[in-house]
This record gives structure tokens, sequence and C-alpha cells, in this order.
């Protein structure tokens, strides 16, 4: 079905909640 | 504090009632826009000379082929046990009766079960479906299939209560399937207070005779487009997320709330995000569907054409179950996907909307959904939604431009960040 290929996050999820932070 | 921004711009800011604004606009102007008709072209073609004006980026059409259906003159009377005139609406696709109309006496039923115990009675009747309501989901069924379920029974037409939450006499309509093989009988949609009564009546023993009248006719396909515009991403410009509502609306009321309203948060999104200067790493896609009504047929050739690059398309959202003050965002993807969508969600906690429930779809959307693409659409007051839903009530006046303003600052936010994070959402 998906043939969405680099599905790999760099990123720990903590990364990704900093990252998401600032935007607020 | 870009999410700051937004919000305050969308809700206290110079943006405050825009979408609201440019929707009674357009409705006005426009009126309802059924596929195959000519108010639904001229909206398109509102759309993007406005699309143009507001300096958006690549705005086209996209050519596509959309079914032409037309309502005509439809009456119906019943005549046993007493004359009254009752409100009816055809069915989309339905065919129409001969121009005499077909009168025949009623067999009420309240389920497909009790149709099937009871088929050898429908033989040459007209049935009506006195369905209760639980879920649109659910309830729907009965509008779709409800003609062709009576006609294996061998009945001459089929009226169905209307699909709705709440009823002030007023009929709705919808779409409706035939079946290869299964005689094509007229279908329309009644209202819940005729279906009832009707129940009530024959439970007491009365013989009923209707006299239905329907001038629906069905046309060869015509040419349409689903309308684009963007924001290009700055850094991944071929990576996409896709906001869009559907142009389209059934050919009573103004189809101001289904889906003027997912389609005009969908375009004030993007205005709000240009407005303060922003250009996410990723491109912001606009699109508004064609001929949403008809099943997504518009967005199924858009999905067609574009499936290609699927694995560009990092989030796509539909607004089409209102723009009233939105309780939370639905989504599908997966956990980890949903773990990310909550941390955005949590920047609205200034307007305090930062639920995440499951189900993000949209007939439009869906598409993508299956083939693994997540997936977001707004929760909102779907009881006041369903009243109104594909009913003469669907107009502006049902809008409220405030809370319109707040389900474009949570669709805005949404958008725009998914659309400049370093990552596509996973969807593993």
């Amino acid at each position: 079905k998906s043939i969405y290929r680099n599905d790999i996050s760099q990123r720990t999820f903590q990364e990704i909640k900093e990252e998401i932070a600032h935007y607020g | 504090d870009v999410a700051k921004a937004i919000i305050n711009l969308a809700v206290y800011g110079k943006a405050q009632n825009r979408s609201y604004e440019r929707l009674a606009l357009l409705v006005d102007t426009v009126g309802p826009r059924l596929s195959g008709t000519k108010s639904l072209e001229k909206a398109i073609q509102i759309m993007y000379q406005s699309l143009k004006q507001d300096g958006l980026e690549n705005v086209h059409l996209e050519p596509v082929k959309i079914p032409h259906w037309e309502r005509g003159e439809e009456s119906a009377v019943m005549l046993e046990p007493r004359m009254h005139k009752m409100a009816i609406l055809g069915l989309g696709s339905s065919i129409g009766t001969p121009p005499e109309g077909i009168t025949a006496e009623v067999l009420v039923v309240t389920s497909f079960d009790e149709l099937q115990r009871r088929a050898p009675e429908a033989r040459g009747k007209i049935v009506v479906y006195n369905q209760p309501y639980t879920n649109y989901s659910q309830t729907v069924q009965y509008r779709v299939q409800g003609a062709v379920e009576a006609a294996k029974v061998g009945a001459l037409a089929s009226l169905i209560r209307s699909v709705a939450s709440f009823s002030i006499y007023s009929p709705h309509t919808g779409v409706q399937e035939y079946q290869d093989g299964v005689p094509k009988i007229p279908t329309a949609c009644i209202t819940v207070e005729d279906a009832e009564m009707m129940s009530r009546m024959v439970s007491r023993g009365s013989r009923i005779v209707i006299q239905l009248k329907m001038g629906a006719k069905n046309y060869p396909d015509v040419d349409s487009f689903n309308t684009v515009a963007e924001i290009i991403g700055g850094k991944y410009p071929e990576q996409v997320v896709l906001v869009s509502g559907h142009l389209d609306s059934w050919d009573v009321g103004q189809g101001a709330m289904d889906d003027g309203g997912g389609a005009f948060i969908s375009w004030e999104a993007l205005s709000l995000i240009k407005d303060l200067g922003l250009r996410p790493k990723r491109t912001l896609r606009l699109v508004l569907w064609t001929a949403e009504e008809q099943g997504g047929i518009g967005a199924f050739q858009y999905y067609q054409l574009h499936k290609a690059n699927i694995s560009k398309y990092s989030l796509v959202m539909e607004s089409d179950s209102g723009t009233f003050l939105p309780s939370g965002l639905q989504f599908t993807g997966s956990e980890k996907a949903r773990a990310i969508i909550k941390e955005v969600m949590n920047l609205l906690q200034p307007i305090n909307i930062t639920q995440v429930f499951s189900d993000g779809e949209g007939t439009d959307i869906n598409f993508w959904i299956q083939a693994g693409v997540p997936g977001a659409s707004l929760l909102d007051d779907l009881y006041k939604y369903f009243s109104f839903h594909h009913s003469r009530g669907d107009t502006i006046t049902v809008m409220d431009p405030k809370q319109m303003n707040v389900a474009a600052a949570v669709w805005a936010v949404v958008s725009y960040v998914i659309a400049d994070m370093e990552e596509m959402l996973p969807r593993s």
C-alpha cells in the first residue's frame, strides 16, 4: 500500500517534542 | 510564537470574520452549487480569481469529469386517508416518474429487515422507510440503498425518512445508488414528521395512498475542475501537506455549511500563514474539491493523477462536517504520528482546543488515508450539523463567524506546523 520509503525518523520523540514546542 | 500569532490574527486580529465574509459573498452571489450545473462552474471561476488576487501561489484548475443530475419539478400528495401535500426532496441520481406520476398504496417499514419480512406486501406499492436516526453513517444506508431494496421486492418507488438529527418539516436530500440488474425506481426523502405520521396511521389500520411526481433527469458527465492553490515550501517544496474542503453542494439552501465552511477555513488557513509572512518547509496545498456529494468524484480523479507522489504527502486534511466550534481534531495514522499530532494540538491551548480523536476522515481524502497517508478532519457539533445537512436550511444564517475564526485557527496551526517540521509524519 504505502510507498513511503524514508519512514525512519532521525530523531527521538523528545527532540520532536522540543521542535514542536518552538512553535508555541 | 507562530501558533499564538496565527491564533491572534484569526480570532482576535485583523483577519477576524474574513472567512465568514468571503463565504457569505460567494454563497449569496452563486447560491447552491450542484454537480454538473453552471453555478458550480461559476463558483470555481470565482474561486480561481479570488485565490490569485489573494496572492497565493501556483493557483490552477485541474480538469475532471463529474456527474450531471437535475431535480426538475417534484411533488408528493397523500390522497388517503386524507389530502396532505408533503414536502419532499428527490435523491441525487434518481430517475423521474412518468409525467402523470405514480399513484399507489404505501407500505411503511422501519428497517430493511422488516421490508424483507413483508416482501410479498411490497409489490406494486410505494415503500416508505421510517427508519430511526442512530448516527449518520449507519442511517444513510436507507437513503443510499432504499430504492434498490424496495425495487428488489417489486415496489414502484421509495420514500425515505430524511437522515437528520433534527427536523422542522425540513426534508434532506443526498446521493443514492442503483444496482446493476435491479429495476430503477424513483426515490426521494420525506420529512421525519411525515414518515412518523404515516407509521402511526398504518398502526391504526389506515390505508395510505400517495401520488408521487418527480421530474428528475440524469445527463452525461460534464467538465469541471478541482481548484488548487499553494504556499510553496521553502526547503522541501516537493513534499506536501494538503488542506481541503469541497466547493460543490446540493441544490438546496446555499451549501454554506456543507461544505462552504470547510472550503473557506481551508483557504483562510493559507491566507493567515501568508499574512504572517510565513513559508513552511513543505508545500501547503489547498484543494477545493468538485463533485464530493456524488461520492468524491473529483477527488478520486485527483488521487489517480497524483498518487504516484504519495510518498511526498505528509498529511491530508479535509473539513467536511461543520465549522461550528470544533471540539478537537480527528486523526488517522500510526501511534507515533498520533503522538506528534497531540503535541501540535497542545499549541492550541490558548483557545482550549487540544483534543485528538480517532477517525480522521473525509470522502475526498479517504483514498489517501486508505493508502497509508495520515489524515485529519475537524470534530464538530454533529447534532447541529445533521440538523441542517443537505436541507434548505443550509444557508449562511447557520454559520457563526466567531466559530469559523476558531476553526480556521485550528486548521492553520495544524497544517502549518506539520508542513514546517523538519521531518514528515511517520507512517509506521
